[in-house]
């Protein structure tokens, strides 16, 4: 009898998780939908940038590559390798199918 | 000249999680996959 | 006692699979409170300074930040059409994407580590839908919750 009524609790618990999956299926949906329209309204494309300051502030020192590319453009980093002098090459590579690429060097100094 | 592109790890603009950034530094910082 | 194991079996994968979608469902609201914040920022800042920053001096999104050592030396190849880049470094370095630059600029109002004060918090909550407002209540708590 008690695993019968386990049985019984277990299915319950299951059907109300199925509830909360819809649920979550259904705001990520939503809010999927609400990020692409606000990338995409003219008022806000205006406003979506960060400025050079915001990004040396985020890396104190370093020297910074700002690379502005179209969606779908792949980057491609190769695991690194031990070049004659013994010295490790890294390597990054950007390809770019509808539309150049705008790369910015940034360095506080 | 391209290093080894077979060993290459890819990120695609609005297209990839940025887990798949975390996978590469963590790559480059290692020196190996 | 099988169906008892099987009902077991698979609420856990229910319960696995909720947890993901959850934490996929929070990083969009972290999306989209940081981009909203972050337009709100320099809409107040160009009718501050009433003029826009100028060419050249911003970053537009999508894009992605690759940081180095001031020492390295970086060797670039550019395609005519400037639609391909080769870049080869002498040392390490990181490739960081707009969201991540976003919330190191405290864009998502320390919503991503559970930081967030509570007037933060009212911020946060005006910037997504009302039926979000209980899960940006909850990463405010750092409480993995479904909401009621």
């Amino acid at each position: 009898q008690e695993l019968l009524e386990q049985v019984e609790l277990l299915k319950a618990q299951i059907s109300e998780l199925e509830r909360q999956e819809r649920e979550l299926d259904m705001q990520k949906s939503c809010l999927q939908q609400s990020l692409k329209h606000l990338k995409e309204d003219p008022s806000c494309c205006r406003y979506n940038y960060v400025t050079h300051e915001d990004i040396c502030d985020v890396f104190s020192g370093d020297t910074l590559l700002a690379v502005m590319a179209p969606a779908g453009t792949q980057l491609e980093v190769p695991v690194p390798e031990v070049a004659q002098n013994g010295q490790k090459r890294y390597q990054v590579n950007l390809r770019s199918e509808s539309a150049p690429i705008q790369v910015m060097l940034i360095n506080r100094e | 000249s391209c290093l080894t592109p077979n060993s290459a790890y890819t990120y695609k603009f609005s297209g990839s999680p940025s887990k798949e950034l975390i996978d590469i530094n963590r790559m480059i910082r290692q020196g190996s996959v | 006692a099988q169906e008892f194991r099987n009902l077991e079996l698979e609420k856990q994968k229910r319960l696995e699979r909720i947890r993901q979608k959850r934490s996929q469902l929070e990083e969009l609201i972290l999306q989209q409170i940081a981009f909203k914040n972050l337009v709100q920022r320099n809409q107040a800042n160009e009718a501050s300074s009433k003029t826009p920053p100028p060419p050249g001096s911003v970053i537009q999104l999508p894009f992605i930040i690759i940081n180095t050592d001031v020492r390295t030396v970086i060797d670039c190849s550019i395609s005519s059409d400037k639609c391909e880049y080769l870049f080869n470094f002498d040392n390490m370095f990181e490739i960081h994407d707009d969201i991540e630059i976003l919330k190191r600029m405290g864009m998502s109002l320390g919503l991503e580590n559970g930081k967030c004060t509570p007037e933060n918090l009212a911020v946060a909550k005006s910037l997504v839908p009302k039926s979000l407002e209980s899960y940006v209540t909850g990463m405010a708590r750092n409480t993995n919750r479904t909401p009621p």
